[in-house]
């Protein structure tokens, strides 16, 4: 979940 | 999502938007530095490679191909529009700026969270977004004058990473196990980048006189 949300920004 | 993050990502575009619009309208990219305008479309282009891998939200990706879209179209501007090429300052833009990219290369290949191929390049744009400005502000400090659009541009460019800190703090207190130290790191070494060009810019705005930075 986290490493999902790592790459989540621009 | 949250409001920091939207305001930075709303500032990035309205940089990117203003830049556009100036080269576009008035076919001058005066006092524009080229370089910079290469880094960016550099780090937009090794950021944004998940776009076709992985896909987060319409706006995130739609935001991506606006970024990569706008980067990409100032480097043809600048390089190959025969009216606005002319108008680039090229004797003075001269910063070295492939100085700036091995190093940063280098440093992701050490410094990263996974040593996979998308991920050392997305660090890799991380540490070079972070001095892609310094080409653009050695140019404006030598052509010392500076038109307002310019000036907005990297107004509005610097405030979108300071948005992001707000952003980094509120999803660290917000979300558990939000922690990416090297993206803060990065992002800081950015905002504190244009420490002195917000100062600057700021002087003008207050004493409602022309910007001029410091020789």
């Amino acid at each position: 979940e986290t490493d999902q949300n790592a790459h989540d920004e621009l | 999502m949250n409001i920091f993050r939207l305001a930075g990502d709303m500032t990035h575009l309205a940089s990117v938007l203003v830049l556009l619009l100036k080269i576009h309208t008035i076919k001058s990219c005066a006092g524009v530095s080229l370089k910079t305008q290469e880094l960016y479309a550099i780090v937009f282009a090794t950021r944004y490679l998940d776009i076709f891998t992985s896909f987060y939200s319409i706006y995130n990706t739609l935001m991506k191909l606006i970024f990569l879209g706008s980067s990409f179209s100032i480097v043809w501007y600048m390089r190959y529009h025969k009216t606005v090429r002319r108008t680039y300052d090229r004797e003075q833009d001269t910063f070295r700026h492939w100085f700036l990219v091995l190093p940063c290369l280098l440093l992701a290949l050490l410094i990263h969270e996974k040593f996979t191929f998308l991920e050392v390049l997305w660090t890799f744009s991380l540490y070079l977004e972070a001095v892609a400005i310094l080409p653009q502000l050695v140019l404006l400090q030598r052509t010392r004058n500076i038109d307002n659009l310019t000036g907005q541009y990297v107004f509005l460019l610097g405030g979108y990473r300071g948005f992001y800190i707000l952003n980094w703090i509120y999803r660290y207190l917000t979300e558990p196990h939000f922690v990416h130290w090297i993206t803060w790191i990065a992002g800081l070494v950015q905002t504190l980048l244009y420490a002195d060009f917000f100062y600057y810019y700021f002087q003008s705005w207050k004493n409602n006189k022309k910007l001029q930075l410091p020789a």
